[in-house]
């Protein structure tokens, strides 16, 4: 799964997800990226984000939305993303990434697996990471 | 407002010896988008074209490198949205198109629905004009290298990916 989440110099935030899905899936399986609030969300009021992991369990607690929901409550982006992850693991055992961004262009990039590559690009500076 | 974009490519397990190609793809990808915003292009344009850039790029399981189904075939999901309006679309076990992202998009600018799925994808992406290409297109050897493991009795492919994401 690849995904990317930008604030523009509008304020406008928009987010974009895309995956093959799981190797030898069922024919016909479709898993979180397709569902809105679960593969991706982005509302201008709060911030956009994008997941990748386990589509089943990300489907069921709505990853996507559940971030930006933390963040409505004040949470910061690090925040709403590591306490979105955990609910995912604790409640159902599953493990996945975000990549979330606020309305302010606050930024984070969080993980539960062992790995996920990501770059950001703020202030003209580029950052990647593969490690937590 | 600052632009700023962010891009990933997957959570789960990176070997080590493609780590340098999945770093190499996100850090292009995230500079594609950047470049898009610094001209004052929408959010909504850099995040497509940041996908873009990874669904072509066969290290991603995304467009070309997507992993196969249990028949051997690629089927792909991509969904965007707007924050500006809440704007969305989606397709989803879509087959032979390069860039699901972009099928995703059309969905949301040309039709009133925000999801579109298999034959119905298809048909749609027939009227846009979006090419088609040959599911072998999208197929690489590691994919199906992965696929033939999974194939082996004792293998439980689905089950051994969730802990991994």
């Amino acid at each position: 799964t690849v995904g990317a989440v930008a604030i523009d110099s509008d304020g406008s935030v928009a987010c974009a997800t895309s995956t093959g899905g799981l190797t030898n899936k069922m024919v016909g399986r479709v898993g979180d990226t397709a569902c809105i609030g679960s593969g991706g969300y982005a509302d201008n009021l709060v911030g956009a984000t994008s997941t990748t992991g386990h589509g089943e369990s990300i489907m069921k607690v709505v990853l996507a939305r559940l971030v930006l929901h933390h963040m409505e409550q004040g949470m910061t982006p690090e925040e709403a993303a590591d306490t979105a992850l955990s609910y995912m693991k604790e409640r159902v055992n599953g493990l996945g990434g975000v990549i979330v961004i606020n309305n302010s262009g606050g930024w984070t990039a969080k993980f539960s697996t062992k790995q996920m590559s990501w770059a950001a690009v703020a202030d003209d500076q580029l950052q990647c990471g593969i490690y937590h | 407002m600052k632009p700023v974009i962010v891009v990933h490519g997957g959570a789960g397990t990176i070997l080590k010896d493609r780590e340098e190609g999945y770093r190499t793809g996100v850090k292009r990808a995230a500079l594609k988008g950047y470049s898009i915003l610094k001209n004052g292009g929408s959010a909504l344009d850099a995040v497509e074209e940041a996908v873009i850039v990874m669904e072509d790029d066969p290290h991603f399981n995304a467009g070309y490198g997507s992993v196969l189904n249990e028949k051997g075939d690629v089927e792909m999901d991509a969904i965007i949205m707007d924050g500006k309006n809440l704007a969305s679309g989606a397709v989803s076990a879509v087959r032979c198109i390069a860039n699901p992202i972009k099928l995703a998009r059309l969905v949301m600018e040309k039709t009133d629905h925000m999801l579109l799925t298999d034959q119905g994808a298809s048909i749609f992406a027939k009227a846009q004009g979006v090419p088609e290409v040959s599911g072998e297109m999208l197929v690489t050897d590691r994919s199906r290298e992965r696929w033939k493991a999974n194939l082996k009795p004792d293998s439980n492919p689905v089950v051994s990916q969730i802990g991994l994401g």
